[in-house]
Formats: structure tokens, sequence, C-alpha cells
């Protein structure tokens, strides 16, 4: 079964279903226009014609025992909300959907998506963040394989501080926020000690992250 | 004289002007829409109506000696163009641009913006990276005044390494990221030394990454 389906290829859906196909997720593409399948098949994604609105034609699309789904609906409000409707009664874990205005937001959220994503806006607040700042957060992207991951603190690790652990000598792994229970402690420094149930923010190669979690 | 224009109040450009007035800068917003003045005002931006493709009607609402301007017209390619334009010809040192497609971003490059933007293009970038690492990068925002920054080495830590200066004890800050010329250390750890024309990337509190740069 697939792991994500994003519903719309408008400009927000294609390039969500070109990203997540080149983080190496499996991904259907479905919309109800034959250009833009066709247009999402040249890019490299696996991509279906249907009409969202329809119960049955998204089954047949596969659009079931798949744990993500992205509603990339906008304009049609009608669509979208249908869409997503249906989405809940075919008990798919988690589902997002672009909402274009608070209201339309409002009844996605009472019929119980993940997130509400808002484009345009969020450009706009991040866009005067790195205006102000001079720095965009893209940076952590330019290293070829450095992520930002979260990850339950490992067993082996409660009870020791950070400054034992040498975590960045040992895996060039910076642990850049703790969050505990409602709290969070940003860049922990040396003294800090993990605790039962902490959850960690990371910054490192994603190669020794996971190298970090298997031991 | 105004630091920031924003030309053109759709959602994009309106929740720019609005962060960027919740982040103390001076911000002058321009439409051609006397409601979507008025909601700009409302929302405590200070908003004047003008129709952006008149050089005459944007150097009376105060579009001069500014260092950034940004434009955010959408459909309306031929005013997001000409006024593009007009702001080159004003001499704005820093003209940024929302382009609808990639051909309105190639007339925009030539006219000579910093940057296009793509909103609906760069948030499905994004999604898919925090739904496949499972982590919001806006984590980092969650602490009430922690930022990433980026700035110049101070000159009393050339030399020095990292294990001895003890930022993230004193000052509570993470070295994400030293760029030096074209690479990139990521996560770098104690024995690290800095060196002159080093480039830090920097997580803590705001007001601490200040006391750094000040002392
Ligand atoms: N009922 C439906 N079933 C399947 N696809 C649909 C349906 N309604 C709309 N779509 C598709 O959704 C896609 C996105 O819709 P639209 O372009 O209106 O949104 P948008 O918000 O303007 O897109 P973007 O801003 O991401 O470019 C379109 O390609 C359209 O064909
Ligand atoms: N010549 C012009 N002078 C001033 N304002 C203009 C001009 N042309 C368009 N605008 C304004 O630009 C704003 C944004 O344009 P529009 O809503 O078409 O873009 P959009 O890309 O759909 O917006 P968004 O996606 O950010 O919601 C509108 O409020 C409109 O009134």
């Amino acid at each position: 079964p697939n792991q994500y389906v994003v519903i719309g290829l408008g400009r927000f859906g294609l390039s969500l279903a070109k990203e997540l196909v080149h983080l190496g997720q499996e991904v259907l593409a479905i919309d109800q226009s034959e250009e833009r399948v066709r247009e999402a098949e040249e890019a490299g994604v696996y991509a279906v014609q249907a009409n969202a609105r329809s119960k049955m034609a998204l089954r047949e699309a596969g659009v079931q025992n798949v744990e993500n789904v992205i509603i990339a609906i906008g304009e049609d409000l009608e669509s979208s909300i249908l869409a997503t409707m249906i989405c809940k009664e075919l008990e798919i874990p988690r589902i997002y959907a672009k909402a274009d205005n608070p209201v339309h937001a409002d009844v996605l959220r009472h019929i119980g998506v993940e997130r509400v994503i808002f484009p345009e806006e969020e450009v706009g607040k991040r866009l005067a963040h790195s205006l102000v700042t001079g720095v965009l957060m893209d940076y952590i992207d330019m290293a070829p394989d450095a992520s930002i991951m979260e990850l339950t603190v490992p067993d082996r690790f409660v009870g020791k501080s950070l400054g034992v652990l040498q975590l960045r000598r040992k895996y060039g792994i910076s642990v850049l926020v703790i969050k505990r229970g409602d709290s969070l402690i940003v860049s922990p420094h040396g003294d800090h000690s993990f605790q039962a149930g902490d959850i960690l923010i990371v910054l490192g190669a994603r190669s020794e992250i996971e190298r970090l979690q298997r031991r």
C-alpha cells in the first residue's frame, strides 16, 4: 500500500508530490484533470485521474489503507471539503489539507484534519523572518544529508549528561532542543542529563542519527 | 524612511506585512484596493492606497529611499512586472517578488530581483520534509525568543575552540553550522576552532545572540 496520497495537483500538490518522491517515498497522486495527471507522470510521479468527490472513485484509485492523505485542492471549496470527509470515512489515520481562507480552515478542522496548511500565509511569515534575520533556515538542508529529526531518548542515555555522552564528537549530532513534558530546553548544555520520556530534536547527518537510534 | 515596502495585500503580502510589524520593523503597505488597505490598517499595518503601475503614485506613496520592496502581486502579471520595473528605476537596493509561474519568474529575474518567491511550491517542499522527518522546523520558533541567526565570528573568538568557549554554558547558544569559504561544518564539536572570516549559524535566545555580538 502507498504511504502518501496527494489529491490535487496545483502548484502546491505537485511540488509536494515531487518532493516526496525525491525523498524516496511511495506516492499516489490524484487529479480530475487528465492534463495535470500527465504532467505529474512526466515529472516522475505516479498519478491517476479521478474525481475526489466520489468515494467509489477514490477507493478504486487506491485511497485506502494509506497512512497519509494530503488534500491539495484550493479554489474548489466543495471538492476540498467533500474529499476530506470521504477520507475521514475511509479511516485514513492522518489527513492534511490546504485551506484557502479561515472559514474553509475551520470546516476542515471540524471534520478532523491533522493540520491545515496556508501556503501564502506561512511563506509570508517565513520571508519576514528571513528578511529580518538575514538567514534562510534552509541552510540546514545545504549539507548533503544533514537533517533535523525528532527522536525519543534512547534508553541507554537516560540519567547521563550531554557532556559525558559527547554526541557531537561521536556522532556529529547536536541536540537542539529537549522536549520534556510541556517544557522546551533550547540549546541544552553539557550538564543537562536526559530523563526517561525526553524527546530530542537533533541536527546531524541522517545516517548518524539512525546509527544512534540503533546501537 | 521606511525599511520595508510591501506592494499587494493578498494573503502572502498581508501576512508578510503583519509579521514584519510584529518583528518590530517599519513597514509601508500599498494596495490599489481601498478595502484591503483598510483591512491592513485594522491589523496594525500602516497602509496606503495606490496603483503600483504608476511611478508617480509609488513615489507619492513613499516608495523611495527604502532598502527593501516586496512585490506581492500574484495574478495580475502585468502589474507585478510593471511595479518591479518601477522599483528598479527608483533604485531600490533589494527587490523581492512573488511569482505565479516559471515564465513570470524568468521575467522578474531578468529585471533584477533579489529573490523570486513561490509560496505554493516552497510550502509543498517543506511539508514533504516535515512529513518525512516528522519534525516541524517550527519547533525552533516555539521557545519564546529562540531564533536561528547568522553572524560573522566575533574577533575575540578567532583561534579559540568551541570546547574552550563554552557558548552553550555561557549563552545557551548552539553553533549549528560553521560556513567557511565554500564548505559547511555541521554540528561542529568541541575541538573545532574558529578561523577569521567564519560565518556561524547559531540557535539560541535572540537576546543572548545579540549579547554575544556586543561584548
Ligand atoms: N473534485 C476534484 N477531484 C480531483 N481533483 C480536483 C477536484 N477539484 C479540483 N481538483 C484539482 O485540484 C488541483 C488544485 O486546485 P486549484 O488549482 O484550484 O488550487 P490552487 O489552490 O489554486 O492550487 P495551487 O495554489 O496549489 O496552485 C487542480 O489541478 C484541480 O484539477
Ligand atoms: N496595480 C496594482 N497596484 C496595487 N495593488 C495591486 C495592483 N494589482 C493588484 N494589486 C493588489 O495585489 C493584491 C494581491 O493580488 P492577488 O490577490 O491577485 O494575488 P494572489 O497571488 O492571488 O494573492 P495571495 O495568493 O497572496 O492571496 C491584491 O490585494 C490586489 O488588490
